[in-house]
């Protein structure tokens, strides 16, 4: 089972195409393992990505280095998915 | 039973699949299961037919779930389900919808993808195909149409959350809806649930030329976003694929509507803004809830203007 613990959702906002353009070469470095959950396309629209927790550091620095705002989405996937998980066993132990 | 069926928890593909055999029984007048084919890793591919009888009348495709980690879609697809069978016979533009078409529903469209998301990593967006020459595995389902297949915002890199496959139809998912809707012949509106940018769209994707049919498109799709406003206030944007997001090649819809099938839309379902595929359960019956108006107007816009 793929664990997600300490990977955060950066929401990113564009403010120009070259930020755009810069997101896209961000995805493209497959090192960083930049997970899109919304893909970057105009200036203005929020882009989430997902970043596992080794390289956020890097990426945050690339952000950083670029001007970019951006604010943290999600503070641990894993803890989420943890809820998650738990919440449908409740479900089905209430069902039982 | 349906009745004692928990609408606002996730369910694995195992017990939505039973599930759909209890709404059957309990609407064996209305509710039919069909197999449209088999995944990749032979999962069956169910669609639940609702059809007060006839021999193919026009019809509307819904399909949820086609991206697999947005969960949100499968359980609005259930709820959504559900709804419709219980609404026909009482509200009067179910009934009149039903009386005259029959509406297809498929809830799991990518069942490997779900499945995987259950045992293995609950963050996986595409099937779970093979790709030869690559250790990445699987093609994202909603780049794998013919209809500007391999353009741009899709990948040819396996890898790629937006692989768009080694050709069109490469996917049997996809495949399976293309040999249904051509066999039956009479499809009048696909739509196409996704989620979290809360969005109608129409196509075009792989285009930026608007549709000959883009006026009465965007006016019914105005019409559908401001009819889901008003149940809790969440806002939608719309209007073409290539306009309102990305270019993106492939698509379901824009297939849908370049063989025939004029009402064709895809929907962006709700985040709160702070969960995205990982939005609470709590939240499924309302995001069902509030997506059900503008459904309802897109379906009775089709039986409404017959074409």
């Amino acid at each position: 089972e793929q664990l997600f613990v300490g990977d955060q959702v950066l929401r990113v906002t564009a403010r120009k195409e070259e930020q755009i353009a810069l997101l896209r070469v961000l995805g493209e470095q497959e090192e960083l393992q930049v997970d899109f959950w919304r893909h970057p396309n105009s200036p203005g629209h929020p882009v989430d990505l997902r970043v596992p927790f080794l390289n956020l550091h890097g990426v945050k620095k690339f952000l950083e280095s670029h001007n970019f705002s951006y604010s943290i989405m999600i503070e641990d996937v894993q803890e989420l998915l943890d809820e998650e998980k738990e919440s449908m066993r409740r479900s089905r132990r209430v069902k039982r | 039973s349906s009745r004692t069926f928990d609408f606002s928890s996730y369910h694995t593909i195992d017990e939505i699949y039973d599930w759909m055999d209890v709404l059957v029984e309990d609407h064996p007048n209305l509710v039919s299961k069909i197999q449209i084919g088999q995944s990749y890793e032979n999962r069956a591919l169910y669609v639940l037919k609702f059809s007060t009888g006839g021999w193919k009348r026009p019809a509307i495709w819904l399909d949820t779930g086609i991206h697999s980690r947005e969960w949100i879609t499968q359980a609005t697809g259930v709820w959504t389900a559900n709804k419709i069978a219980k609404e026909y016979g009482q509200d009067p533009s179910v009934t009149a919808i039903l009386d005259s078409m029959d509406i297809f529903l498929e809830i799991v469209t990518n069942p490997d993808g779900f499945a995987f998301t259950h045992s293995s990593n609950r963050l996986w967006r595409k099937t779970r195909s093979l790709n030869a020459g690559s250790r990445c595995v699987g093609v994202d389902p909603n780049r794998n149409w013919d209809a500007g297949f391999g353009g741009a915002g899709s990948s040819s890199n396996p890898c790629s959350e937006t692989y768009h496959g080694p050709h069109a139809h490469s996917e049997r998912e996809v495949r399976a809806i293309v040999d249904f809707i051509h066999a039956h012949g009479n499809v009048k509106s696909v739509i196409s649930i996704h989620s979290y940018s809360q969005m109608l769209l129409f196509p075009y994707g792989y285009r930026r030329e608007p549709t000959p049919d883009h006026q009465e498109m965007n006016e019914l799709a105005k019409k559908a976003v401001s009819d889901l406003a008003a149940v809790f206030g969440t806002k939608y944007t719309y209007g073409s694929i290539a306009n309102t997001i990305y270019m993106a090649g492939g698509t379901t819809i824009d297939w849908a509507y370049d063989n025939g099938v004029k009402y064709s839309f895809t929907l962006e379902l709700r985040d709160s803004g702070r969960y995205g595929f990982l939005l609470p359960s709590s939240q499924i019956v309302p995001t069902a809830t509030e997506t059900w108006p503008a459904l309802l107007d897109i379906m009775v816009h089709v039986l409404e203007h017959p074409y």
